[in-house]
């Protein structure tokens, strides 16, 4: 039974059938809503208040934390499937306030607010020294690695012109020096050849995203460039995209279904 | 905060509720 406490709320385990329920639906709602980066995963459920709603239902308001997965937020491969990025690998952290009505056994988050930062360094050094630190974005080493990956895979994607869309993550390494990024590329309507001014070329109307993973090795004298990209399924355009945040509510008895195709992959 | 420990009388541990366990590694 809820554990009353005279403060107009009651207090639940964190770990039960009920709190872990509104916490999967938060997190669910998190990841249908991140725009760019990672999905995340629960990893510890800190705070649960249950409060009544009139007319009818309660209100779980949750403190979560979340833990990055190696997921891209476009890659369709269901959160369960994904693995969570290690500390050694420089992970993301989220933590999260959560408003979740249940409501006749249904639960719909009405409130959102999550904060994320990489670990700390001090936190990856303790378990690895010699881990490579996420890199800045417009570091002149990962912004050169990126331009690289994406014109080796358009030279040898014979067809349509992908573009850039975003980077995602980038780590410098000491000697031998390397760069590993991974960077969300999208396909325009120019053909590889016909894209002499890539500024020209524009994404479609019917998205298709690719996820890509590359790595630039530096050894004296030589280069060596490695990209692998997999490319999704093509996803329409929604009716409405909420760029500021959050929409208010997500019914979560029907949740996206995921493509009927696997994810092609491109090399 | 005050929270009530239970019922008046009853007797036992106090259930700790949260937080609840880590699912991969503590941060």
């Amino acid at each position: 039974a809820p554990h009353a406490t005279g403060l107009g709320f009651s207090e639940v385990a964190c770990d039960s059938p009920d709190a872990e329920q509104a916490a999967l639906t938060a997190v669910d709602y998190l990841n249908q809503h991140l725009q760019r980066g990672f999905k995340h995963t629960l990893n510890q459920v800190d705070k649960v208040k249950v409060w009544p709603r009139r007319p009818f239902g309660e209100v779980y308001e949750l403190e979560l934390d979340t833990l990055e997965t190696t997921c891209h937020v476009l890659d369709p491969t269901p959160l369960a499937n994904c693995s969570v990025r290690q500390l050694v690998d420089h992970a993301v952290e989220g933590d999260c306030d959560f408003h979740v009505l249940k409501q006749d056994g249904q639960f719909t988050v009405m409130h959102a607010q999550c904060h994320s930062n990489p670990d700390s360094a001090e936190d990856v050094q303790k378990v690895c020294p010699t881990c490579a630190l996420l890199a800045s974005f417009n570091d002149s080493r990962v912004v050169n690695t990126v331009n690289a990956a994406l014109n080796a895979f358009n030279e040898r994607n014979n067809g349509t012109y992908f573009k850039m869309v975003e980077i995602s993550r980038a780590q410098n390494t000491p000697p031998p020096v390397s760069t590993f990024v991974e960077f969300v590329v999208a396909a325009t309507d120019c053909t590889v050849q016909g894209a002499a001014d890539p500024t020209k070329c524009n994404l479609l109307a019917e998205k298709q995203y690719g996820f890509c993973k590359a790595s630039l090795v530096r050894r004296l004298e030589d280069e060596e460039l490695s990209v692998t990209c997999k490319v999704f399924q093509k996803q329409p355009q929604p009716a409405s995209v909420d760029a500021a945040g959050p929409a208010p509510a997500v019914d979560q008895a029907a949740p996206p279904a995921p493509p009927a195709n696997p994810p092609a992959s491109l090399l | 905060k005050v929270v009530q420990s239970g019922p008046a009388g009853a007797a036992g541990p106090a259930v700790r509720l949260c937080p609840g366990r880590v699912r991969h590694f503590r941060i």
